[in-house]
């Protein structure tokens, strides 16, 4: 465990209890896509599948659960709570899901380190989860609106994944045999699927003013 | 053991 990947985990952590204590206090999802949560469900499902069969370590267990536990109670608030769901805005999420879940399970069978089962999963969710902000992102340029919450939601979300990537650097050159050339493509497209977001995000921090995305 | 490796991040 390095430093970046110990950083990464924690902004990621953040994000979700972020999101979570939002939703919980102030009864309201506005801003929030419900398909990018659903998504979100769909990548840790997916990616801990080995959760129960293969134990790394305490921390490595813990933190998939509170992941599993979080992002499938963001999904529960905004689909079945009675105050939440109100607030939630699905005339304007309307991203299809399957645009992105067909595309990256074709990819996974096609593109994978090794053809089974569990191996074609876990590169099914690598490259989900490069996309899977796509629907909020969308949502937040249709509604123009940017809670701040939501704002440092999305960042902490692209910030986790840039800190991974410098883990994955550190590890290549720490450790000789960790190379996994799908791990990086997936999360240097994450990433860069950020950068725009980041660039307004910056300007209007520097600026001091409202988030507003270009249409 | 490089199945391992790679599964042992979140």
């Amino acid at each position: 465990m390095n430093i970046f990947r110990l950083a990464g985990d924690m902004t990621h952590l953040f994000s979700v209890l972020v999101l979570l204590l939002k939703i919980h206090t102030i009864k309201s999802c506005a801003g929030i896509s419900l398909k990018t949560q659903e998504l979100y469900a769909l990548v840790f499902t997916t990616r801990y599948l080995d959760i129960f069969t293969d134990f790394i370590s305490l921390y490595n267990t813990v933190m998939k659960l509170i992941f599993l536990g979080s992002s499938f109670s963001i999904v529960w608030y905004i689909r079945r709570h009675k105050i939440v769901r109100r607030s939630y805005d699905k005339d304007q999420d309307t991203f299809r899901h399957y645009f992105l879940v067909i595309p990256c399970l074709v990819l996974a069978v096609f593109i994978n380190h090794k053809f089974t089962f569990k191996e074609v999963m876990w590169t099914f969710s690598l490259y989900l989860e490069a996309v899977a902000i796509l629907p909020q992102l969308v949502l937040l340029q249709r509604t123009r609106n940017i809670d701040n919450l939501t704002g440092q939601y999305v960042f902490l979300l692209g910030a986790y994944r840039a800190l991974y990537i410098l883990n994955w650097i550190y590890r290549h050159f720490t450790e000789p045999h960790y190379v996994h050339w799908i791990t990086w493509i997936a999360g240097v497209v994450q990433t860069l699927l950020y950068a725009d977001f980041f660039y307004y995000y910056f300007q209007s921090w520097k600026n001091n003013e409202k988030l507003q995305l270009p249409a | 053991e490089e199945d391992l490796e790679t599964k042992d991040e979140l």
